[in-house]
């Protein structure tokens, strides 16, 4: 049995919200410690993984590993239905084909009950631990959302240049170019808003606009993305939660 | 011309 409570609906809400639009049917996978998720794309340029860790719920259980397989389409209906500020609570048996959604405002003693059918989802999950990246940015999310909003507007393709010294976001389309230049500083009064920079060795990676356009929705999940890049390995785009995260990898596009 | 990667080439199914 699943019992897993959000003292707040809007927290499972942007969970949903921040990657909906780039994958449709992705299995959860509750245990003991919490629920992971793992989704590619249709095209098999950008996965998806999410961890919501125990310290993320008001009350969970979950007596044995059960797979919620969910349309996330369908789920955002019934999400809707849920107002901001009331309890959640998804509730599954131990061999389920439907999970339930409870929404609860105590103040008003209002409790609204829907039931979702689950998907038999056949994924493969990949294995995404031992990558080795060169170079690691954390900067404002909002900062992020605007280059990539900004720059898609000219280009289809997104390059992300790092030296020592520098972040360069940049593009080229047919109307004409542009290109944002970033430089690390630490913000003491409110370290959200910091720019930090480590690098090993120099990077300059081209991707997709398309796909940092999904990609920048996960930032309402966090003030600030980590993104890890390396030339050897899909770059990775985190979002961290109070407890867990959302993370994207996406393929880089290459030299014919 | 940069052409699309795909995901499959960095990782293997589990």
């Amino acid at each position: 049995m699943l019992e897993a409570k959000f003292e707040e609906a809007s927290l499972f809400k942007r969970i949903i919200d921040g990657f909906k639009d780039c994958v449709q049917l992705v299995n959860f996978q509750c245990k003991e410690d919490g629920i992971i998720a793992q989704a590619v794309d249709d095209s098999r340029v950008l996965l998806v993984s999410l961890e919501i860790g125990v310290e993320a719920f008001q009350e969970y259980r979950c007596d044995r590993p059960v797979t919620l397989g969910l349309d996330l389409n369908s789920l955002s209906k019934i999400l809707r239905c849920g107002n901001n500020t009331d309890t959640l609570t998804l509730i599954a048996e131990d061999t389920p084909d439907h999970i339930g959604l409870v929404f609860e405002d105590n103040k008003k003693g209002r409790v609204a009950e829907y039931i979702l059918k689950l998907m038999d989802i056949d994924a493969d999950f990949l294995k995404i631990e031992e990558l080795e990246y060169e170079t690691t940015i954390s900067l404002p999310s909002s900062e992020f959302s605007k280059n990539v909003r900004d720059l898609s507007q000219l280009g289809d393709s997104l390059s992300i240049a790092v030296t020592k010294d520098n972040i360069k976001f940049s593009t080229e389309g047919d109307i004409g170019s542009g290109s944002v230049l970033l430089q690390p500083f630490i913000n003491m009064e409110k370290p959200q808003e910091s720019i930090k920079l480590e690098m090993e060795s120099p990077v300059d990676l081209t991707f997709g606009a398309k796909y940092l356009l999904d990609i920048v929705k996960g930032s309402v999940l966090s003030e600030t993305i980590g993104i890890r890049l390396s030339s050897e390995a899909p770059a990775l785009f985190q979002f961290d939660l109070a407890s867990g995260f959302l993370q994207f990898f996406l393929a880089p596009k290459f030299n014919e | 011309k940069k052409k699309q990667g795909s995901l499959d080439f960095f990782f293997k199914k589990n």
